[in-house]
């Protein structure tokens, strides 16, 4: 038996909405940690992995582990009818072949259900081992959005280049060169306008910007966003889920053959 | 020309 109760209902929505376009089906698992979710998209390049921790649901009961294989547009679908200050309760049973979405008014004057049928997916889970970054940018996630719009109408890739100046984006097309050069920028008034900039050493990565235009889609659930590069791996592009978790992109790079 | 490398070079299934 599986009964999670969100009452920030609005934040389920906006994780389907910044997941569905990349990945088709995944296995949401189901433990005591909480409820996760591991994915690749089809061309094997980006990996999301999202968690909210049991102890941000307002209910949370999981008497086994329990993985509920799902179609992320049909989920996004029925969590679409649910109302933005809705409380959102996933209910299943053991062995059962489908979900049920419970969405609440606040005033508790309409409530609804939607059930939903579950699907087997045979899904690798991958072991994505504790890293060292050579530069970590936390900037404005609107900032970061903006960014991969106006440069993906110019180009399709985006090299990424962390020195002491700053961090560069930039990308070259058909028309022309862009470059976009943030600074570091902590003397703001509000915490989640500031640009941080923490560097080991310097970094430039080059990756593919529809990709990133696509994780882009999360910016509703953070007003920052955390870009950890390294040369030896994946982008980690985390965006924080209010106090219970994170949806975290990774995207492999591109390299000069 | 770029190589667009995949997640499985970098991360092994658990």
């Amino acid at each position: 038996m599986l009964e999670l109760r969100l009452v920030q209902g609005s934040l389920l929505k906006k994780v389907l909405e910044s997941v569905k376009d990349l990945v088709n089906d995944a296995n949401f698992d189901c433990s005591a940690t909480g409820f996760s979710l591991q994915a690749m998209d089809s061309s094997h390049v980006a990996l999301v992995a999202l968690l909210l921790r049991s102890e941000g649901f307002e209910h949370y009961r999981c008497d086994r582990n329990l993985s509920m294989g799902m179609n992320l547009n049909n989920m996004a679908k029925m969590l679409k009818c649910a109302g933005n200050d809705d409380i959102v309760t996933i209910k299943a049973d053991d062995g059962g072949d489908t979900v049920t979405f419970m969405f609440e008014s606040p005033t508790q004057d309409k409530i609804a259900d939607f059930e939903m049928k579950l699907m087997d997916i045979d899904s690798e889970h991958l072991g994505i081992p504790e890293a060292e970054f050579q530069a970590i940018v936390r900037m404005p996630s609107a900032e970061f959005a903006r960014i991969c719009k106006d440069l993906s109408s110019i180009g399709d890739t985006v090299v990424i280049s962390v020195t002491k100046e700053g961090v560069k984006f930039s990308t070259r097309g058909d028309i022309g060169t862009a470059n976009i050069v943030c600074r570091q920028n902590t003397t703001v008034d509000k915490p989640e306008d500031a640009t941080v900039i923490e560097m080991q050493e310097p970094v430039s990565l080059t990756f593919a910007l529809r990709y990133m235009n696509s994780f882009t889609k999360a910016t509703p659930l953070s007003n920052q966003v955390t870009i950890s590069l390294s040369s030896e791996l994946p982008v980690v592009v985390e965006y924080k889920v209010a106090e219970m978790g994170y949806i975290r992109f990774y995207l492999a790079p591109k390299l000069e053959e | 020309p770029c190589l667009q490398k995949k997640i499985l070079g970098y991360f092994n299934e658990d």
